[in-house]
């Protein structure tokens, strides 16, 4: 889902 | 991946080098608050739920094992390693975790991005990650001797917050709809907090004297 694909970031 | 958060992340990771090996090397933590490194580690096990349900990349996946390994494996030396623990000071060492862990878990139920435990987990390890610093930086004012390695330590984790900012502003501006304020709100408190430390790391290279800390 959209969301976790923004939680690339560590 | 942009060459502002590939600097951050290397010195993040620099940051935690220097620190296990002052405490592995020399076997002492003078100077390290125990408290700012709990706080760090209930950071990445907060933010980190999602390692093993989301698979983003294998740089995104080993560098979150390191950092949680890490952060446990330093809390580990300070608590029980018999030498280590010696050089801890504990009676400087008094911020209260929960002081600083309750506003931003009931900051985190109120304003995040989607209401799901993941979610507020995650939102709530910004918070935490922007204020973990503080008894670290209370402990200095306290100890006064600051050594050169925990002076570098504080150094690069203020530095890769703050190369942080410039990743965001990048992505910003280069990728549609990047909008994320809860990171950019707490990393912008977490570099400010670092502020003073800075100003103080910098006199003290500059005129090439012991890094003092006012009272």
């Amino acid at each position: 889902n959209p969301t976790y694909k923004s939680k690339d970031e560590l | 991946m942009n060459i502002f958060r590939l600097t951050a992340d290397m010195t993040h990771l620099m940051s935690v080098i220097v620190l296990l090996l002052k405490i592995h090397t020399i076997k002492s933590c003078a100077g390290i608050s125990l408290k700012t490194q709990e706080l760090y580690a209930i950071v990445f096990t907060c933010r980190y739920l999602d390692i093993f349900t989301d698979f983003i990349s294998f740089y995104n996946t080993i560098m979150k094992v390191i950092f949680l390994w890490t952060s446990f494996s330093i809390v580990w030396y300070m608590r029980y390693h018999k030498i280590v623990r010696r050089s801890y000071d504990k009676d400087q060492d008094t911020f209260r975790h929960v002081f600083l862990m309750l506003p931003c878990l009931v900051l985190a139920l109120l304003i995040n991005e989607r209401f799901t435990f993941k979610e507020v987990m995650w939102t709530f390890s910004f918070y935490l990650e922007a204020v973990a610093i503080l008894p670290q930086l209370v402990l200095l004012q306290r100890t006064r001797n600051i050594d050169n390695l925990t002076g570098q330590y504080i150094f690069l984790l203020g530095a890769y917050r703050a190369l942080y900012i410039l990743n965001w502003i990048y992505r910003y501006v280069t990728e549609p709809n990047y909008v994320h304020w809860i990171p950019w709100m707490s990393g912008l408190v977490q570099t400010l907090l670092y502020g003073d430390f800075f100003y103080y790391y910098f006199l003290s290279w500059k005129n090439n004297v012991k890094l003092q800390l006012p009272a």
